[in-house]
Parts: structure tokens; C-alpha cells; sequence
């Protein structure tokens, strides 16, 4: 099937944290979003790429404004208890979407988003892709250039 | 609404690939995906946290086993363009996904999912999360084992 995107949009009530250098073992991704969880803050993305070494990583997620402090608190309280190095938070982002069916199959789409943004100087500080939904975290100033030019290039004036 | 977990699901076909040091400035995304998508390869996962210094990062994502070698070629011949540093991948893999509604109002749902896998010693390599879908990458050998405990810790037998 032809790739349709069917929406795409911003949303800059958005916060961007990072807990670095966790050991990459059983258990710890467990208890950095239960104990969040506990406290009743609502996670949006959470992206972990691929360990380097194997013996740490970073976990990266978003949370609203609101829940920005908080998240950061929870998570300095825990840095002893996971062996992590620290944690770093952005509260200048924004999230912006592309919602759409048949993306997985064609591999241009998530490469048109990046190459879009990347042409109007728009930097990419996080990206999570699903068949339907590819997101990326941008300066919160671009986020509305943004959501415009992705409409633009891919014809949803 | 009460979350409903819906589905739960592996997927073995699944290599996971990173490109390590790439400079964190608008258009390397693009780049590198669209000399993937050039060469007709299906990329799935795509997950970039955030950066440490915003001068470098990395970004992993994954493809099918036979998309693998060539996927890890084309980064290698992208290494000094993007004056990355190595390209690491692993074929030892498989992605375990949640697939549910109202799963981002739940902050409990990751944690459970994260929670589960560690208490059986299953190791998370890679995430990415939206409102409908929970994607883990995780050793290919545990993959079935990992279905079988989320099946059964979300009441999905
Ligand atoms: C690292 C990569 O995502 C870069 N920040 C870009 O915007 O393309
Ligand atoms: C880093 C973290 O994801 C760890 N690998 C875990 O499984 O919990």
C-alpha cells in the first residue's frame, strides 16, 4: 500500500530527561519507571538505544512539564542504587509526530522526516518510530516550522 | 480508560544495528536513512536518545537478517561523512512488543512490561515506546520465554 501520512503535529509541552550510565542489566529499566510510576507521573516516550559496551546505557523518556522536576528528582534519588553517573534534563523541547499507516514498509518516509527538518536546520535530539508513528524531539522554538514543513513536503497543506 | 494490553507478540527476524559518534547536527538523520531507504532496505525500529554533549550520538535501529550486512555496509561507507566512529551490530536478537490502548495514561504499563523481563533475568538491549505500543529488543534466545511472562503477568493467557 502506498504510504499515507495522516497527521502530523507538535507538542511542546514536552520534557526531555536522561538517566546516564545505568548498568545494562535485568531489573534496572524496571525500577526507574516503576518507581516513576509511584508517583504517578505519566511517561510519554521512552527511548533506549543499544548498549556500547554492555555493561551500561542511557534511558531517555519525556515527561510534561509539569512532571519535569519531579522525574528528575526520582531519578537523582536512585542514581546510588543503579550505579548511574547522572542525570540531565531539557525542558527547551518539543515532540513532533507523523501519524500514518504502511510507514515500516516504506523506508523513504522516516527519511524524508529527517532529511525535511535537517534541511531547514531543525536538529533531532530524540527519534522512536512505530508502523504508524514516527516522533522526534526538536528545540521547542521549531516545532511549529516544523509541523509546517513536514505538511508542506509531504502534501497535507 | 483501564489499560488494555491487547497483544503480545515476538518478533525473531530482527537484527539490531548502531552507528556510534555521529555528530549531532541537523541532516545526519537524514542522511544515513536515506542511503538505507536507497538501497530498498526496511528499517523497523528506529531509537535515538538524547545526546550527552550535544556534540555526538548514536543511533540504533533494526532490521530483517537478511537486510543486516547490507545495512551495515552502507554505515560503513557513510563513517567519515558523518565522521562517525564504528558501526556495532548484533543478529543474537529478537523485539518483544506490547500492543495495547491507553497505555501512556498508565505509567504502570512500561514498568510492568520492563519489571517482568528483569525478574526472569532477561535483559533489555533496546526500547521505544507510543500511547499503543511497547517495543523491547532483547537476547533472541529469551524471546519466547519473555511472551510467555508478559502473557501471563497481564492476565493474556
Ligand atoms: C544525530 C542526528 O539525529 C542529528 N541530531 C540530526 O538531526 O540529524
Ligand atoms: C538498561 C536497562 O534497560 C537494562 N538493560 C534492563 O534490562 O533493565
Amino acid at each position: 500500500e502506498a504510504p499515507v501520512v495522516s497527521e502530523i503535529a507538535s507538542d511542546e509541552n514536552c520534557t526531555k530527561i536522561t538517566i546516564v550510565g545505568v548498568k545494562d542489566k535485568p531489573g534496572i529499566a524496571g525500577t526507574i519507571f516503576s518507581h516513576l510510576a509511584d508517583k504517578g507521573i505519566n511517561v510519554d516516550m521512552i527511548v533506549q538505544g543499544a548498549s556500547l559496551d554492555e555493561k551500561t546505557n542511557n534511558i531517555s523518556f519525556t515527561v510534561t512539564r509539569d512532571d519535569m522536576n519531579e522525574s528528575v528528582n526520582v531519578l537523582k534519588g536512585l542514581l546510588p542504587k543503579l550505579s548511574a553517573t547522572e542525570v540531565i534534563h531539557d525542558d527547551n523541547v518539543a515532540k513532533v509526530s507523523m501519524v500514518g499507516v504502511g510507514m515500516r514498509s516504506h523506508p523513504g518516509v522516516a527519511a524524508k522526516m529527517f532529511s525535511l527538518l535537517g534541511e531547514r536546520n531543525i536538529n533531532i535530539h530524540m527519534i522512536s518510530t512505530s508502523e504508524i508513528k514516527i516522533s522526534c524531539i526538536v528545540e521547542k522554538g521549531k516545532a511549529v516550522e516544523a509541523v509546517r514543513i513536514l505538511h508542506s513536503g509531504f502534501g497535507l497543506e
